[in-house]
Protein backbone atom coordinates (compact mmCIF):
# COMPACT_ATOMS: atom_id res chain seq x y z
CA UNK A 1 0.00 0.00 0.00
CA UNK A 2 1.60 3.37 -0.46
CA UNK A 3 2.39 3.67 3.34
CA UNK A 4 5.83 2.22 3.01
CA UNK A 5 6.00 2.85 -0.21
CA UNK A 6 7.70 5.99 0.64
CA UNK A 7 8.92 6.51 4.13
CA UNK A 8 12.14 5.42 2.48
CA UNK A 9 12.00 8.49 0.30
CA UNK A 10 12.99 12.14 2.03
CA UNK B 1 17.31 4.54 -5.18
CA UNK B 2 16.22 5.79 -9.08
CA UNK B 3 18.10 8.10 -10.70
CA UNK B 4 15.21 10.60 -10.66
CA UNK B 5 15.39 10.45 -6.45
CA UNK B 6 19.02 11.38 -6.61
CA UNK B 7 18.88 14.22 -9.16
CA UNK B 8 15.69 15.43 -7.16
CA UNK B 9 17.53 15.15 -3.60
CA UNK B 10 20.72 16.69 -5.06
CA UNK B 11 18.91 19.66 -6.60
CA UNK B 12 17.18 20.23 -3.24
CA UNK B 13 20.47 19.88 -1.08
CA UNK B 14 21.77 22.50 -3.83
CA UNK B 15 18.90 24.45 -3.43
CA UNK B 16 19.60 24.81 0.54
CA UNK B 17 22.70 25.81 0.18
CA UNK B 18 22.09 28.33 -2.57
CA UNK B 19 19.80 29.85 0.08
CA UNK B 20 22.72 29.58 3.02
CA UNK B 21 25.49 31.34 0.54
CA UNK B 22 22.74 34.15 -0.54
CA UNK B 23 21.87 35.02 2.96
CA UNK B 24 25.80 34.37 4.14
CA UNK B 25 27.49 36.44 1.61
CA UNK B 26 25.01 39.16 1.29
CA UNK B 27 24.60 39.66 4.89
CA UNK B 28 21.15 40.01 4.13
CA UNK B 29 17.85 38.17 4.14
CA UNK B 30 16.50 40.64 1.74
CA UNK B 31 13.75 39.35 -0.80
CA UNK B 32 13.44 35.98 1.48
CA UNK B 33 10.18 34.84 2.58
CA UNK B 34 10.87 34.06 6.50
CA UNK B 35 7.40 32.51 7.01
CA UNK B 36 8.54 29.98 3.97
CA UNK B 37 11.67 29.07 5.98
CA UNK B 38 9.61 28.52 8.82
CA UNK B 39 7.76 25.98 7.47
CA UNK B 40 10.12 24.40 6.36
CA UNK B 41 11.33 23.75 9.28
CA UNK B 42 8.07 22.63 10.54
CA UNK B 43 7.78 19.94 7.33
CA UNK B 44 11.35 18.51 8.33
CA UNK B 45 10.43 18.27 11.85
CA UNK B 46 7.49 16.92 11.21
CA UNK B 47 8.27 14.52 8.19
CA UNK B 48 11.39 12.85 10.39
CA UNK B 49 10.51 12.00 13.48
CA UNK B 50 11.76 8.81 12.94
CA UNK B 51 15.21 9.66 12.54
CA UNK B 52 16.31 7.90 15.65
CA UNK B 53 13.83 5.27 15.91
CA UNK B 54 14.16 4.17 12.07
CA UNK B 55 17.57 3.68 10.20
CA UNK B 56 16.96 3.09 6.60
CA UNK B 57 20.52 4.22 5.12
CA UNK B 58 23.25 6.63 5.76
CA UNK B 59 22.73 8.90 2.77
CA UNK B 60 18.99 9.29 4.01
CA UNK B 61 19.59 9.88 7.75
CA UNK B 62 22.53 12.25 6.43
CA UNK B 63 20.38 14.23 4.42
CA UNK B 64 17.41 14.26 7.17
CA UNK B 65 20.16 16.26 9.70
CA UNK B 66 21.42 18.14 6.59
CA UNK B 67 17.90 19.25 6.43
CA UNK B 68 16.28 19.86 9.47
CA UNK B 69 20.07 21.77 10.30
CA UNK B 70 20.12 23.44 7.22
CA UNK B 71 16.50 25.27 7.84
CA UNK B 72 17.47 25.44 11.57
CA UNK B 73 20.29 27.73 10.42
CA UNK B 74 18.13 29.39 7.88
CA UNK B 75 15.75 30.85 10.00
CA UNK B 76 18.18 31.59 12.54
CA UNK B 77 19.86 33.43 10.27
CA UNK B 78 16.89 35.36 8.76
CA UNK B 79 14.99 36.23 12.26
CA UNK B 80 18.40 36.54 14.54
CA UNK B 81 21.20 37.12 13.28
CA UNK B 82 20.38 39.29 9.65
CA UNK B 83 17.06 40.49 11.10
CA UNK B 84 17.69 44.35 10.12
CA UNK B 85 17.78 42.63 6.68
CA UNK B 86 14.58 40.89 7.02
CA UNK B 87 11.79 42.17 4.88
CA UNK B 88 8.70 41.86 6.76
CA UNK B 89 6.42 43.99 5.07
CA UNK B 90 6.40 42.44 2.13
CA UNK B 91 6.82 39.00 3.91
CA UNK B 92 3.16 39.49 4.70
CA UNK B 93 1.04 35.86 3.69
CA UNK B 94 -1.05 34.60 6.49
CA UNK B 95 0.85 31.16 7.68
CA UNK B 96 -2.29 29.79 9.32
CA UNK B 97 -4.31 29.45 6.15
CA UNK B 98 -1.62 26.83 4.77
CA UNK B 99 -0.92 25.48 7.96
CA UNK B 100 -4.60 24.75 9.83
CA UNK B 101 -5.61 23.58 6.18
CA UNK B 102 -3.10 21.30 6.03
CA UNK B 103 -3.55 19.56 9.79
CA UNK B 104 -6.90 19.28 9.02
CA UNK B 105 -6.57 17.36 5.75
CA UNK B 106 -3.57 14.89 7.52
CA UNK B 107 -6.28 14.37 10.57
CA UNK B 108 -8.67 13.32 7.32
CA UNK B 109 -6.27 11.62 4.79
CA UNK B 110 -3.45 9.38 6.12
CA UNK B 111 -2.33 5.54 6.18
CA UNK B 112 -2.80 5.48 9.90
CA UNK B 113 -4.55 7.46 12.62
CA UNK B 114 -1.20 7.70 14.97
CA UNK B 115 0.16 10.60 15.41
CA UNK B 116 3.43 9.39 13.15
CA UNK B 117 1.29 8.73 10.25
CA UNK B 118 -0.67 12.14 10.66
CA UNK B 119 2.75 14.08 11.54
CA UNK B 120 3.68 12.47 8.07
CA UNK B 121 0.67 13.46 6.30
CA UNK B 122 1.02 17.17 7.37
CA UNK B 123 4.15 17.31 6.44
CA UNK B 124 3.73 16.29 2.72
CA UNK B 125 0.78 18.77 2.48
CA UNK B 126 2.50 21.49 3.95
CA UNK B 127 5.60 21.33 2.10
CA UNK B 128 3.23 21.06 -1.22
CA UNK B 129 2.61 24.40 -0.10
CA UNK B 130 4.96 26.22 1.88
CA UNK B 131 6.66 27.96 -0.97
CA UNK B 132 3.47 30.16 -1.07
CA UNK B 133 4.69 33.39 1.12
CA UNK B 134 8.12 33.10 -0.95
CA UNK B 135 5.94 33.16 -4.08
CA UNK B 136 4.06 35.47 -2.99
CA UNK B 137 7.09 38.15 -1.46
CA UNK B 138 8.07 37.58 -5.42
CA UNK B 139 5.17 39.03 -6.65
CA UNK B 140 4.66 41.93 -4.21
CA UNK B 141 8.50 43.27 -4.56
CA UNK B 142 7.83 42.74 -8.21
CA UNK B 143 11.32 41.10 -8.83
CA UNK B 144 14.04 38.44 -7.08
CA UNK B 145 17.63 38.65 -7.27
CA UNK B 146 19.16 36.14 -9.23
CA UNK B 147 20.48 33.97 -6.92
CA UNK B 148 16.96 33.45 -5.32
CA UNK B 149 15.39 33.13 -8.38
CA UNK B 150 18.40 30.08 -8.75
CA UNK B 151 17.15 28.81 -5.26
CA UNK B 152 13.56 28.85 -6.70
CA UNK B 153 14.52 26.72 -9.73
CA UNK B 154 16.34 24.33 -7.75
CA UNK B 155 13.55 23.79 -4.88
CA UNK B 156 11.29 23.76 -7.37
CA UNK B 157 12.68 21.30 -9.63
CA UNK B 158 13.55 18.97 -6.66
CA UNK B 159 9.77 17.65 -6.12
CA UNK B 160 9.07 17.58 -10.00
CA UNK B 161 12.38 15.13 -10.08
CA UNK B 162 10.63 13.11 -7.57
CA UNK B 163 7.86 13.06 -9.65
CA UNK B 164 9.33 11.47 -12.41
CA UNK B 165 11.10 8.95 -9.51
CA UNK B 166 6.65 7.87 -8.57
CA UNK B 167 6.50 7.60 -12.12
CA UNK B 168 9.73 5.42 -12.35
CA UNK B 169 8.69 3.61 -9.18
CA UNK B 170 5.07 2.86 -10.44
CA UNK B 171 6.31 1.23 -13.36
CA UNK B 172 9.05 -0.83 -12.11
CA UNK B 173 7.84 -1.41 -8.35
CA UNK B 174 3.99 -1.51 -8.99
CA UNK B 175 2.82 0.50 -6.08
CA UNK B 176 3.07 4.36 -5.00
CA UNK B 177 2.06 6.36 -3.02
CA UNK B 178 -1.05 8.56 -3.12
CA UNK B 179 -0.62 11.07 -0.43
CA UNK B 180 2.91 12.44 -1.48
CA UNK B 181 2.05 12.01 -5.25
CA UNK B 182 -0.89 14.35 -5.09
CA UNK B 183 1.17 16.96 -3.08
CA UNK B 184 3.94 16.48 -5.08
CA UNK B 185 1.97 17.03 -8.38
CA UNK B 186 0.11 20.57 -6.61
CA UNK B 187 3.64 21.43 -5.05
CA UNK B 188 5.42 21.08 -8.38
CA UNK B 189 2.21 23.04 -10.47
CA UNK B 190 2.31 25.79 -8.06
CA UNK B 191 5.87 26.73 -9.19
CA UNK B 192 4.05 26.62 -12.59
CA UNK B 193 4.23 30.56 -13.00
CA UNK B 194 7.90 31.18 -11.86
CA UNK B 195 9.29 28.34 -13.65
CA UNK B 196 8.03 30.32 -17.02
CA UNK B 197 9.06 33.34 -15.83
CA UNK B 198 12.58 31.60 -15.33
CA UNK B 199 12.87 30.26 -18.41
CA UNK B 200 11.66 33.19 -20.04
CA UNK B 201 13.77 35.57 -18.44
CA UNK B 202 16.18 34.30 -16.15
CA UNK B 203 17.80 31.90 -18.14
CA UNK B 204 18.40 35.09 -20.91
CA UNK B 205 20.39 36.60 -18.39
CA UNK B 206 17.58 39.08 -17.45
CA UNK B 207 16.46 39.50 -13.88
CA UNK B 208 13.64 38.09 -12.92
CA UNK B 209 10.52 40.70 -12.56
CA UNK B 210 6.28 39.98 -12.30
CA UNK B 211 5.37 42.13 -14.47
CA UNK B 212 3.02 44.29 -13.13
Amino acid sequence: SGATASKDEL
Amino acid sequence: MTLFRLAGDLSHVLAILLLLYKIWTTKSAAGISGKTQLMFCMVYVTRYLDLFTSFISVYNSTMKVLFISASVATVYLIYFKFKATYDGNHDTFRMEFVIVPALILALIWNYAFTFFEISWAFSIFLEAVAILPQLFMVTKTGEAENITSHYLFALGSYRALYILNWIDRYYFEGHWDPIAVTAGIVQTVLYGDFFYLYFTRVIKGRKLQVLP
